[in-house]
């Protein structure tokens, strides 16, 4: 078990390690194994440097910055055994434009180097811009869910304000 | 293997026969808050084996049969169906037969759930085994519910560590 | 101590309970003390009805519901003794956008009754749009920040792409 | 009392004398990720007297003085100050005899913080005196930093009962 952990630790650190810097457009991130010489019993830690700032642990990063990089931490997990399938719920409600846009660039590199499907739950607007299919979820009725196809073109935009 | 469609009856708000087709790429779910997105999200881990009604913002795993409204009566069944595409051929031995695979959940009020592989009764532990073998899992990085990043940059590093051994 | 937070509590609850509704635009919620019998022992839980829905605790509710729901506690803390300040620091991250219209609507309401001024930090762009004025912070030399002041009809809206 | 404007020199990212006005009404502050809008409400916080620094993001309360970039050297000094009008003369009684406040804290690297009010220097529990008679301090309601929401929406009851327990 304690190889295992060590393995699976260096593959993680190792995707982690680029696609922080792919999501960032720059910087430099690790992780680290602390608080005990059993690997087994250790804490997983988490560097992050964005670009041009000094590195720190995650904690002293900023919101949308420590959710960066918990996105590249997840799908560094993620790429160690990928899958068909990938669900994402509201994961870019912290992000500012330009990192969403840098999201979405790596949920489209992910779905087409392994070939996954992802299912996107967003209130971001460049995010369903960039989505290949929208479904809206509305309640016209009070409580109970219905499911529609949405035209990307126009309807993306309106769907959230109309069903509100 | 591969996922192509979800369908949910008289699961949580989706108390109508719904269906979700699951295309390539990227698709998007949009809607207001409360409308039921993460219910589509919690419907897959359901279907999936999902075991803990605390991961499903429940006390009981009752309480993902539509509980109804004013208008409506609540329901004694929920059904949630995932579709895949077997053409790979990369399910596990005893399922691996057919190019369509359709795996069901079905909970009934004070009885529990039974789960069906094509038609055929199996175990919750055959369904589980089944998506754990494709990487995806009720606990799988691939299911990112509403909450788990913020979960994740709170959490002490021994936590981390734990997580990152359930993803190995 | 005890007959302090008792009427607390209950100035608290009025004021949560006509907040949510607010909020909501309809439905109905209360605070209840539970798990002990004396007071400074219990805890606080919070029963939510969203229109059209059944009540539940506040653990079972959406994202946003629970956000909103969030929002009517603090202002309700907030209104038992209003501050000349108050400070909001990315609260309507989860909010879709007619929720971030009450929210907006609630804020200028406490503004103009309590006579406090508001800092809003936000990326929803419905809240910058409801603002009386913006400032800006970019970083165009990394690591160092700087504040500057944002015309509110065109600016506001490409600052965060500019700026990013 | 009225908050009329903040200043910050060498705080955080804020290396360079900042001065925000702070107007009538609803005040919008925005900018990307990380460029610095949540250290402007933790200069607040720490003017009012926040003294703990892990509710700062640090470890060590030196750590809010400007740390230094590839191509700026660190600062030895920070300093926040907070401009009030008190012209309604609501101030507690030692502050009470000027129309205009000025709240001033400042850090030394290794020697620690100072507050001065018109110059005058007081200690730090007169200063969080004071704001707390405004209703307003490092932990009243009034200032929700980020994250705060959604740790009640995760925080236990009898957390939840505590804060209740503090703002009342
Ligand atoms: N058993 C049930 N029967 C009927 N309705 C239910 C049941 N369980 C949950 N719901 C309803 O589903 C709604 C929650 O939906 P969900 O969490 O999917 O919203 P959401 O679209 O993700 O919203 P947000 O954007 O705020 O995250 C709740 O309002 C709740 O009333
Ligand atoms: N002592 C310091 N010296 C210099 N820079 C610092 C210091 N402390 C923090 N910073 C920088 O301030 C930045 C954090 O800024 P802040 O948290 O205010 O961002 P933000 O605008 O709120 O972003 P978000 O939208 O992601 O919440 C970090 O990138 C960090 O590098
Ligand atoms: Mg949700
Ligand atoms: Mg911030």
């Amino acid at each position: 078990a304690r190889d295992r952990l060590l393995s699976a630790f260096d593959t993680v650190n190792a995707h982690f390690q680029s696609l922080f810097t792919r999501l960032f457009n720059g910087g430099a991130a690790y992780l680290k194994l602390i608080e005990a010489d059993d690997p087994l019993q250790s804490g997983l830690e988490i560097y992050a440097q964005p670009p041009g700032k000094k590195t720190s642990v995650l904690s002293l990063l900023s919101g949308g910055e420590q959710t960066l990089t918990s996105i590249a931490l997840i799908f560094a997990m993620f790429l160690t055994n990928p899958a068909p399938i990938c669900v994402l719920d509201e994961v870019d409600a912290p992000l500012d434009e330009s990192n969403v846009d840098r999201y979405c660039m790596l949920l489209e590199k992910i779905s087409e180097e392994c070939d996954t499907r992802f299912l996107v739950i967003t209130h971001h607007r460049m995010t369903m811009a960039r989505m290949d299919r929208l479904y809206g979820v509305t309640m016209s009725e009070k409580g109970v869910s219905q499911l529609v196809s949405v035209d990307l073109k126009q309807h993306a935009l309106d769907l959230e304000d109309q069903a509100a | 293997v591969q996922f192509n469609r979800l369908r949910l009856t008289g699961f949580k708000s989706f108390v109508e026969h719904t269906e979700l087709e699951i295309g390539k790429g990227l698709t998007g779910i949009i809607g207001p808050n409360g409308c039921g997105k993460s219910n589509i999200v919690e419907a897959i881990r359901w279907a999936m084996g999902e075991n803990s009604p605390k991961r499903m913002r429940s006390s009981d795993m009752d309480d993902v049969i539509f509980a109804g409204t004013e208008r409506r009566p609540a329901r004694n069944t929920a059904e949630v169906t995932l579709l895949l595409d077997n053409s790979d051929r990369t399910a596990p031995a005893e399922l691996n037969d057919s190019d369509e695979l359709e795996i069901s959940r079905k909970i009934e009020r004070d009885v529990g759930s039974t789960y069906k592989v094509n038609g055929k009764n199996v175990r919750m532990r055959d369904v589980q085994l089944l998506f754990a073998d494709s990487s995806v899992g009720a606990h799988s990085p691939a299911l990112v519910s509403q909450g788990r990043v913020s979960d994740m940059i709170n959490a002490k590093p021994t936590q981390r560590r734990m997580v990152l051994e359930e993803a190995a």
